[in-house]
């Protein structure tokens, strides 16, 4: 209807804005603690120093993501979603306010932790990358099809505690590419930090 | 604004509803995977004997939650949430609608996974518990203070992976309860049923 309507065209608007200065987006979806501050940490610290990097953090009424994100050698612009369950491109546009995007090569954006509506409201971002988590259980994907449709890559973390979850994470991926099968998947530590080449291999960022 | 409105008038309905029927709702709400199904499933084993018991269950694609909590010995319905990434009064009414609430003395509510908007989207049940997972991370609590301010139970869940998630229980249970000192806290291993007996107690069920 009109607000998705709307946010599509400041989408449309953000993503014509990142192309003009040759800046690469991703936008990072996934439910509460998957691990996307995670993983987002441990892609700016391997790529830092080959390219010039920012990231958008969303939060309610912490800082704590974008402070974790910026300890890693990014520059962070803190989102405010207010009680928004997605992020939406407004806010990602007013982010970009405050950025000089001449000086930048990549942003990396977290949206809210929500497998659901994050799909209906997308960004202007290149890429969508999905963070699921082994401790979700074995049905987390086949309960989410529509935001894979809309993602690239997923990464399955945490899978250190696969087997104390009895999450068969061959089945996860399984399942995902029965929704997807173009869908690159990742499997990941993102504590530890594996996985972290294979995602940004998948992600196409690692060429230069 | 106007829909929260019209929700908060349909949640008032239900709620007169099962007061008409003197049966008792809880709403259960909780991110992705955090432990709602298995929870509520574990309270309908231990209190069916006691309590004639019907859940409704919300899910976008599968019935499989529906059919866990099923199998547990409870009349289950699903509500068919479409894209929503809240349950609402209305889905409830309906559900409602399809029960015979004179036959019944408790109706448990799964929320979907999220823990920013159901709390703008009350349902008309009598009282909310909300189910977190320490294998979110040790800010999850300080992150979503909101949702707590609305409900009277918070269960820590999977508590069998805090060591190795590296998170504190007790930290986090303080977290809670400097957000909602009378909050009622109980830790949990779903899986195992560890938790439950304190969990019906926090939730006033354990007396007759
Ligand atoms: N065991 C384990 N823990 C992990 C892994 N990746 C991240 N974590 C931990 O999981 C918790 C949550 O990670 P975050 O990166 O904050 O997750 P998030 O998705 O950004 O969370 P929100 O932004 O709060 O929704 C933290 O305690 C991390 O240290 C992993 O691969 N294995
Ligand atoms: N290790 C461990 N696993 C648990 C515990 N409680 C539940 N699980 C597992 O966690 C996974 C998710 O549990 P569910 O009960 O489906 O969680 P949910 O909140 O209903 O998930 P959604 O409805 O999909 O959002 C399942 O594999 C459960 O067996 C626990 O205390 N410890
Ligand atoms: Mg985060
Ligand atoms: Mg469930
Ligand atoms: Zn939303
Ligand atoms: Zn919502």
């Amino acid at each position: 209807e009109d607000l998705l309507k709307q946010n599509r065209v400041l989408a449309e608007k953000n993503r014509i804005r990142f192309d003009q200065y040759h800046v690469h987006a991703i936008d990072v979806l996934g439910s509460i603690g998957s691990g996307k501050t995670t993983i987002i940490g441990q892609v700016v610290k391997e790529l830092k120093g080959r390219y010039r990097i920012a990231a958008i953090a969303g939060d309610l009424t912490t800082t704590i993501d974008a402070a974790r994100i910026q300890d890693k050698g990014a520059i962070v612009i803190q989102a405010n979603t207010g009680k928004e369950c997605h992020l939406d491109a407004n806010l990602v546009l007013k982010a970009l306010n405050e950025l000089n995007l001449e000086d930048l090569d990549l942003v990396l954006i977290e949206n809210v932790g929500n497998l659901i509506c994050p799909g209906e409201f997308p960004l202007g971002a290149h890429q969508r990358m999905v963070v699921v988590s082994t401790t979700e259980g074995p049905y987390m994907i086949v309960k989410h099809p529509y935001i894979l449709l809309e993602s690239s890559v997923l990464v399955i973390n945490k899978i250190d505690l696969a087997q104390a979850m009895e999450v068969d994470i061959h089945q996860l991926r399984e399942d995902a590419l029965n929704i997807k099968p173009d869908l690159k998947v990742v499997f990941a530590n993102g504590r530890r930090g594996e996985g972290i080449q294979d995602l940004i291999e998948a992600l196409n960022l690692s060429g230069e």
